[in-house]
């Protein structure tokens, strides 16, 4: 129904302003209706303004902009339809440690109504893990668990052990 | 509701039954390259239903059993277990746990069970309607497919919006 | 020959000229995401004549003027100067360094110009033929495009191929 | 011509073969012309076999095995036919530490033919490098360059500082 769909569509939209300003920082993000008069069929657009800067198409951004753009986006929905679990396989990808950080804190808010399996390289990603499964082949082409603990080494930086 | 566990055995790489055990909070899954992490993220998808093996990255349905290596043959058969903790009972069933469960055979016979008992994918899939757990939900990246929603014509973010309200 | 330097100014996010010096082994571009590194790229790609906005991520070729921040008015124009070292006289001009350079004004004229006299892109193009050098060159790899030999179909592949012999 | 396009080929099938073996540390790969009776005009096919593995669709391959993979096939091209330089931006984006050395060490020893200018958010492949601009937005939305030093940082490891 109309009146359904806009109630969700704007808790979405309002979750996404708020997202994207935690996530970058500052600046504004929305999210609009391409044609208001058929708000059952049309499509949506996406405008992003990261802080000091224009707003930009989209295509614009760079690489970790858009994937902070886009965590700011599914975490938006997620928050207005929560699922159980969420499993997220290497996007902090083209995160500088910064963004890293950032994309950190949003998803520990998340925790009290959703699980989230998390895989990653990322040792700054890492070093939120309540838990942590390693995955090894000392088998060759057969994969298998190994424990993974964190040792601190000289800079007190935590890196994973088999 | 919550994920409790997920095992599987001769599903792509992982040739011998490896169990995961997950409780609230972040679990990372780390490893080299090509050791099976994303192949774990193909299980959870592929057991909820994903019917489309171009979605595991695989041409064909069968491309998801273990198909040998240096040291040992391929496997006869695939399967993924995914256990949920159900004391909330979010899942219309009156059991403190539920198990899915996929077995796909080298013949191409493929097999769904709900807590043991043969079932249909349909009845799977009603089971989790309106949980935000399926085998496309929004509720999985894939690894490369972050910017998914911001590269997609609006049409298709649309969709996803959909299945959100 | 090699690249010596390449600078810019209204190119994209650099409002102002920045150089960039170039020396034989690696240069490392680093900095924070959305700082510029690959609107350095895309800035190679454009002096060197691509064509097509949408492979330089914008939509129209206008996008590639710097336009405005919080504190800053957009540009009038955009140019890139890539100067080569032709010691080897593998550019077939007798001269020990070749300049390339292109204008865009926000009237949507555009100039090239080859060591600072008005030129065509076809100019530019038969100047590089054989030496690997150009917009479309298999030697520039875009963020997020690595596997795109392996992803792209067996005949766009062969396109590369082609190019290489 | 036939013949010229088969020599170039053969060319680029042997070096990605090397390529692929320095790469992987073993393994075996293969480009095959998908039509032999039709060599000017058919399509191009890799086939990849990494250490103690089956050969595999390339497209079961995992994120840093195709990376590894589509560099071995580019720097095979490269090396038929050398560009005076190559422009990579976050190529090491998907590889684990021990791949991030294996990728420095390929590109290291293209260094008599060609420049490098690479684009990179790892500390790995910046340790390679002979100069290293950083660029910053100081004023925001605009980039401007600034110098990097390296500095030693407790765990020996370098990092650049503005
Ligand atoms: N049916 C199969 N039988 C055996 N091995 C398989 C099968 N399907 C996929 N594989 C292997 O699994 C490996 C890929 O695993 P996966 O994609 O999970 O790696 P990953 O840990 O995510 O690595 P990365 O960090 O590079 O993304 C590949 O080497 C592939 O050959
Ligand atoms: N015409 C323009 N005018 C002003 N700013 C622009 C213009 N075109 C692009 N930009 C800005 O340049 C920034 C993108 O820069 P770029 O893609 O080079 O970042 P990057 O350093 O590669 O970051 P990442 O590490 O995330 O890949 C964006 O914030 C975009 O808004
Ligand atoms: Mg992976
Ligand atoms: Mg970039």
């Amino acid at each position: 129904s109309i009146s359904r769909f806009n109630s969700v569509f704007e808790a979405i939209r309002e979750n996404f302003h708020e997202l994207f300003r935690k996530l970058f920082g500052g600046g504004k993000a929305d999210i609009i209706l391409e044609d208001p008069n058929d708000p059952l069929e049309c499509g949506i657009e996406i405008v992003a303004k990261p802080p000091g800067k224009e707003p930009q198409r989209i295509s614009l951004m760079s690489g970790g902009e858009k994937t902070m753009t886009a965590i700011a986006l599914v975490m938006s929905i997620f928050r207005s339809r929560p699922a159980p679990f969420a499993i997220l396989d290497e996007v902090d990808a083209a995160l500088d440690e910064a963004n890293n950080v950032r994309f950190n804190t949003i998803i520990q808010e998340f925790l009290d109504r959703s699980q989230f399996i998390v895989v990653t390289h990322s040792k700054r990603t890492m070093s939120i893990a309540d838990h942590l499964y390693g995955i090894t082949m000392q088998e060759p082409g057969v994969s298998s668990r190994v424990s993974v603990k964190f040792a601190a080494d000289g800079s007190g930086e935590r890196h994973a052990v088999a | 509701m919550y994920l409790k566990r997920i095992s599987m055995s001769g599903f792509k790489s992982f040739a011998e039954r490896v169990e995961f055990d997950f409780s609230p909070g972040v679990t990372c899954i780390v490893g080299p390259n090509g050791c099976g992490k994303s192949n774990v993220v193909d299980a959870f998808k592929w057991v909820l239903g994903e019917q489309s093996a171009k979605l595991l990255r695989g041409r064909q349905m069968l491309d998801m059993i273990f198909n040998g290596s240096s040291t040992r043959r391929s496997s006869g058969m695939a399967e993924v277990d995914l256990l949920f903790d159900n004391a909330d009972r979010a899942l219309g069933l009156d059991r403190d746990e539920v198990l899915v469960t996929r077995k796909l055979f080298r013949s191409g016979e493929s097999e769904y069970l709900l807590n043991k008992e043969a079932a249909r994918l349909k009845d799977i899939r009603e089971l989790f309607l309106d949980t935000g757990v399926g085998a496309d939900t929004y509720s999985v990246i894939e690894q490369g497919r972050v910017d998914h929603l911001l590269t997609a014509s609006s049409v298709e973010r649309r969709a996803v919006f959909e299945e959100a309200a």
